[in-house]
């Protein structure tokens, strides 16, 4: 299960958090898989109490600066309803980043993990294509049990990609696969255009002996296709099965 | 048989709190807390097993706050996620004074009986939340407050899902399928409440006591500005937790 609390003392309008908490949400903590699992218990809140800047006018979902507000009882343009704020924009980033920071975290802690991976799927048909791709390679047994045990077994990866849920837009002679290290150097190359590479076997096995790793797929050459997405992921060790196996009992 | 039962490893959760060594680094030393926020932690003993680490965790606002809540969207939303849910509609997500939050039991899949439990966990906590910083919006709240502690009890109302008198959400993690302890949750309320702080020190103990099967507590920290509030440095703070049964789809 995973539970989340996060408080500032920025002074915030409930309908603005409310999005904000929403949009945050859907690129961070909805960005990981340990398992698989959606817990019955899921929870994150946020709370702002003001506390900074007592008195104060709030960041609000209108996206109006304080000096752009009507005064008291006039009417607001109704364009002006859609302008965001700088406010609004500054506290969206701010706290998209912390709570990416705070999913990743999870990720580094799942059960009996050995491995932080991020799972980058690039120029799919669209956003939502994109994570369903990712989400299949960051949920495959196999593709985890693989990265525990530091074989760059790519063709899991490619399977993974081959059955995602729903998608029309694979293009087995489009897709190239990488692993791009963590340390920075050049990434990795394993399948170009649908063709396997000559891969060296010994710096896959360096790479893969790092806690951290990518897995880099682009789907497509088209310059239409902008569909992107990031979710993370864990190895899946035997330690998962032995935390888990008598978890109730 | 005989060799699959043989094969089977057992967890045993460790018998300390420490940190493995490669995880430390992900533990902050210090940290930035936003005013105006306190926290706090209490051992209830939630799982029979832990006869050691606190398992209560309290974070709260000096004064009534907004909020915003985001939630499983598994179909079986287990007590704590309706009961929360529902003071947030019923209050429009306004003068929301914090979350108590206990770990070693999920409080899922248990009935009407297990809404009753998440509803007099947040319902105490509320109530003695209220004692200690009376809300301006809230006086119907602080009247059952007095009564409450005089009488020693909380009553429920018949209606399981009347949330009215109650501005404190409610969580909880741990087995599923299994009622809380609820007199022995109940009993630890009142030294949550009075452990509350704003240290470090506070922040960080309450991140610990949301732990399951986590190896270290999950907690940041940071400060960062707004372009309307010149010469004015905000904080945010955050705690999580979660190692298993994790691909959270929350709306």
């Amino acid at each position: 299960t995973l539970l989340g609390v996060i408080c500032t003392d920025a002074p915030i309008q409930k309908t603005a958090l409310r999005t904000l908490l929403s949009t945050a949400t859907n690129s961070s903590f909805n960005r990981i898989t340990v398992d698989g699992d959606t817990s019955t218990n899921d929870s994150v809140a946020l709370f702002a109490n003001g506390m900074a800047a007592p008195g104060s006018d709030v960041v609000r979902l209108n996206h109006l600066n304080r000096a752009e507000l009507p005064t008291r009882g006039a009417s607001l343009p109704p364009r002006k309803l859609e302008k965001q704020s700088e406010d609004y924009k500054e506290m969206n980033k701010v706290l998209t980043s912390f709570m990416e920071d705070l999913a990743k975290l999870i990720v580094r802690d799942g059960e009996g993990a050995t491995k932080f991976v991020t799972v980058r799927v690039t120029k799919a048909d669209n956003h939502t294509a994109a994570h369903v791709v990712a989400n299949s390679i960051a949920t495959s047994a196999l593709v985890k049990t693989a990265l525990y045990g530091k074989d760059a077994n790519w063709g899991r990866i490619l399977c993974a990609i081959g059955y995602a849920p729903g998608n029309t837009c694979i293009r087995p002679n489009q897709t190239s696969v990488s692993f791009i290290p963590a340390d920075g150097s050049e990434e990795l190359k394993l399948l170009v255009n649908g063709e396997p590479q000559a891969v060296d076997e010994a710096r896959a096995a360096t790479i893969l002996e790092m806690e951290d790793l990518e897995i880099l797929v682009k789907l497509s050459n088209k310059e239409k296709d902008v569909g992107e997405a990031t979710v993370y992921t864990c190895d899946f060790s035997h330690e998962y099965v032995t935390i888990n196996g008598d978890y109730r009992t | 048989v005989s060799l699959s039962t043989q094969q089977t490893r057992r967890y045993s959760a460790p018998t300390d709190s420490a940190i493995p060594p490669n995880k430390a680094k992900y533990v902050p030393t210090e940290g930035t807390y936003p005013k105006g926020f306190v926290v706090g932690s209490a051992h209830a003993q939630v799982k029979a097993s832990n006869t050691k680490f606190d398992d209560l965790a309290l974070i709260a606002s000096e004064t009534p706050c907004s909020a915003a809540l985001v939630t499983t969207q598994n179909h079986f939303q287990a007590a704590p996620v309706s009961v929360s849910k529902k003071i947030m509609f019923q209050h429009q997500s306004k003068s929301i004074r914090g979350v108590v939050i206990n770990s070693g039991c999920a409080n899922a899949v248990t009935g009407k009986g297990g809404r009753e439990d998440a509803m007099r966990m947040a319902k105490l906590t509320h109530d003695l939340l209220n004692k200690r910083n009376p809300s301006p919006h809230d006086k119907s709240a602080e009247v059952e407050a007095k009564e409450s502690v005089k009488e020693g009890t909380v009553q429920i109302a018949e209606d399981d899902q009347d949330v009215s008198a109650i501005r404190t959400l409610v969580m909880s993690t741990g087995v599923i399928g299994q009622r809380l302890p609820i007199d022995r949750i109940e009993a630890k309320i009142p030294t949550l409440v009075e452990s509350l702080g704003n240290t470090h020190d506070h922040w960080l103990r309450s991140a610990r006591a949301i732990c399951t099967t986590d190896t270290f507590p999950k907690l940041l920290s940071r400060q960062f500005t707004l372009p309307s509030y010149p010469g004015i440095t905000f904080s945010i703070a955050g705690m999580t937790k979660g190692a298993g049964m994790i691909h959270p789809n929350m709306a």
